[in-house]
């Protein structure tokens, strides 16, 4: 028997100029999920079942970029992704491209557990939701006025991002090719390989 | 991005992820949160979540790699965790959060601070954002 133990993140790259009561904000709820793992884990409960509770919580909660209050697209649409994994066993489940499933990591769970694969994507994964029952939502119960604004930012640097940063626009000159859109500041070509 | 890892009373580590990816990524583009061995992974070693530039975390396949460098460097959580988060990412930015069999919890990062939230059962936890 080992002591049992718990992490939880709600993504990297935070703006240096987030206010104290946003800050604030995402410190209660990163211990309250802390404290929702604590309780199950005391009840013995799994772990591959804490981290899908876990996960939950935190997609239903609009603070941050997952389920509702998910980054969008270019298109000013949500397309979520998630997966999990069980390390006894190795078993594993994910999807992506989901448009209307309420908690993503749950259907990343029912792909390893009720079906022959390890990943499914876009309308496959959308079908296999409504095989499964599992709960779903309009694609505008995921978009918030926040983000929102954050792509009106994004677009208007012609930028892409994983983060806060806006960069300053004026383009690089790399590759031999003039690369107007940037990734986090940085010229796509620097992805251009991959 | 959100993520949890975890490690049982009986040693058994899980890891999940979650994303609505980057904004105003390309329609149809899949980040690194779905992909297992680089978003999300977990084995009998270890349990690991990762988050950030999504293209660095896949070619960097981040979250195995900390399995891959306790299984074959030996290293402890903490030191895996930190080697490959400093010579794995090339210029990428990221940050992940990892439990082991052992009952530890580890996490680190190389960009400007990552929500995280941590707790072992002797009463150990710890939530923060910046260094």
């Amino acid at each position: 028997m080992v002591g049992w133990a718990i992490a939880v993140h709600g993504g990297a790259g935070v703006d240096p100029n987030l206010p104290p009561q946003r800050q604030e904000q995402a410190k209660q709820l990163l211990t309250h999920c802390l404290n929702i793992g604590i309780t199950a884990l005391r009840s013995n409960v799994s772990a591959v079942d804490v981290v899908e509770l876990v996960v939950r919580e935190l997609e239903t909660n609009p603070l941050f970029n997952s389920g509702r209050g998910s980054a969008l697209t270019a298109k000013g649409t949500v397309e979520m992704e998630a997966s999990i994994m069980d390390g006894t066993k190795r078993r594993c489940g994910a999807v992506s491209g989901l448009t209307t499933v309420k908690n993503p990591v749950s259907l990343a769970r029912l792909v390893m557990d009720k079906s022959p694969h390890s990943y499914l994507a876009f309308s496959g994964a959308e079908e296999f939701a409504r095989q499964q029952g599992v709960e779903v939502e309009e694609n505008e119960y995921f978009i918030t006025p926040d983000n929102v604004g954050m792509l009106k930012l994004a677009k208007e640097a012609n930028t892409i991002l994983f983060d806060y940063r806006i960069p300053t626009t004026g383009y690089e000159k790399c590759a031999g090719a003039e690369s107007p859109l940037q990734m986090n500041g940085l010229p796509i070509s620097v992805y251009a390989p991959e | 991005t959100v993520g949890c890892a975890v490690v049982d009373s009986e040693g058994r580590c899980a890891a999940a992820t979650s994303t609505g990816g980057l904004m105003n990524k390309m329609s149809g583009r899949i980040g690194d949160s779905p992909l297992i061995g680089a978003g999300t992974y977990a084995c009998e070693v270890c349990g690991v979540s990762c988050t950030g530039e999504g293209e660095a975390i896949i070619r960097a396949t981040l979250a195995r790699e900390v399995a891959a460098v306790m299984e074959y460097k030996g290293l402890g959580l903490q030191d895996a965790v930190d080697y490959v988060i400093k010579h794995r990412l090339d210029e990428g930015q990221a940050g992940l959060i990892a439990v082991s069999n052992k009952g530890e919890v580890a996490y680190g990062f190389n960009c400007n601070g990552m929500f995280r939230g941590c707790a072992t059962q002797d009463g150990f936890m710890e939530v923060g954002i910046w260094e």
